[in-house]
């Protein structure tokens, strides 16, 4: 599958490699403490203790071929910004690094990552919109202004059909699908004249704008 | 909206604060660290610093209808443990605690918390998902074994209509959505007959096991 080399084994890196190695691509580990590279040797395919402050130890280890490496090397801010220099200059075409803030952010993408990862910020930022909308089970942002929300049917939808509720004429959201929590099954693009059963939750597709009317 | 605490001002802490407040919703946000409370106090209903581990001085700030409590204090297990504690006997009917890892999150589950957040981990796990898959845009796991994913489409699909791709019959996958990358449009639940443009993006809905066949 891919390369991948993982810099940094704090919970966030650690992850990355395992995750990545589970999903059978060649995975190379690096961290300059030794624990974290024996806890690690047996869940991916090369794990090796380096510096990586110190190019000539890092550049042992990285080919042009890597598809990608992805930095975490939690506040050691100096060493991120080292290490993604040194990542460029060995000719590595993606880099992704874990920033703590925005400054850090900004100045690694003026270095050459390629993507900035705010774990903990867009954790964040999904929790408070799940506890805000409460029969909100999930809200996926898409291309332009579109989403998709899980939504679990209010009282006053059960019994009606996709038809009676004219969801699409009066607020411009398409019904992708029903989930029957229960039984636990999706049914795909339903048709009009099925009708809600309590224990439902709608799976609808819409602007940003008319799913906040829709949502309320 | 919604009342909600916030102890700990972490990253973590911090951006479920600000941004239940930027939903409007009442947020008090609670830390042992002055700085932290200076630094958010503009940015929600009320800060104040506070000891957690001292029940009294929690207790002046926590009455029963408060909708969630959101606790991440870092790797300060005990605190965690206590409060998460303390919540509970003060009647908090949702408590989500940051945890630092799977036996940090079992305890505090068997001590009253509803929901533990690994926010790295979460992360790493998309990430490692996205990387794994080099034309999978997004990968957004639903109800049971199915599961949202956009797709750039293949050189080998361009000019076919959707008809002719026979997904459905081929991949047992619905696409719910066509985007057009560089006009920032979506086409939703597109009609058979419709021809795929160079840089679209299919936005495709089936079971998991199919999904995996049809990204291949
Ligand atoms: N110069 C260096 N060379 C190699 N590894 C380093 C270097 N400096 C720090 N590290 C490693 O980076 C890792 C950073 O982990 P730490 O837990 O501090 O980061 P984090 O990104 O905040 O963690 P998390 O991912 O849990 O949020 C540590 O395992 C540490 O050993
Ligand atoms: N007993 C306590 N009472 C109140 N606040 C506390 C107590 N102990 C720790 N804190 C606060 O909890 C916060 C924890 O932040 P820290 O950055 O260590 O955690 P974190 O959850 O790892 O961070 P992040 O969310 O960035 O991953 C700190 O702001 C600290 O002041």
């Amino acid at each position: 599958m891919g390369q991948f080399v993982v810099i940094g084994l704090g919970n966030f890196g650690h992850n990355v490699a395992i995750s990545l190695f589970e999903q059978r691509n060649q995975v190379l580990a690096i961290d300059a403490n030794s624990k974290k590279i024996e806890q690690i040797k047996d869940k991916v395919t090369q794990a090796v203790v380096v510096n990586v402050k110190e190019k000539e130890a890092l550049s042992e280890f990285i080919s042009n071929d890597i598809d990608a490496a992805i930095v975490s090397l939690g506040d050691k801010i100096e060493a991120s910004i080292l290490t993604t220099l040194y990542l460029k200059e060995l000719g590595v075409k993606k880099i992704i690094v874990k920033a703590i803030n925005d400054d850090h952010g900004q100045i690694l993408k003026l270095i050459g990552a390629m993507e900035i990862i705010y774990p903990e910020k867009e954790e964040a930022v999904r929790l408070a919109r799940r506890l805000t909308v409460p029969n909100l089970i999930e809200h996926i942002p898409l291309a332009s202004e579109y989403s998709i929300v899980e939504i679990a049917v209010p009282d006053n939808f059960v019994g009606k059909s996709l038809k009676e509720l004219r969801l699409r004429s009066k607020y411009n959201v398409e019904v992708i699908a029903v989930k029957d929590v229960l039984q636990d099954t999706l049914h795909l693009i339903p048709e009009a004249d099925v009708k809600i059963k309590p224990d439902s939750v709608l799976m609808v597709i819409g602007k940003e704008v008319d799913i906040n009317k829709f949502k309320v």
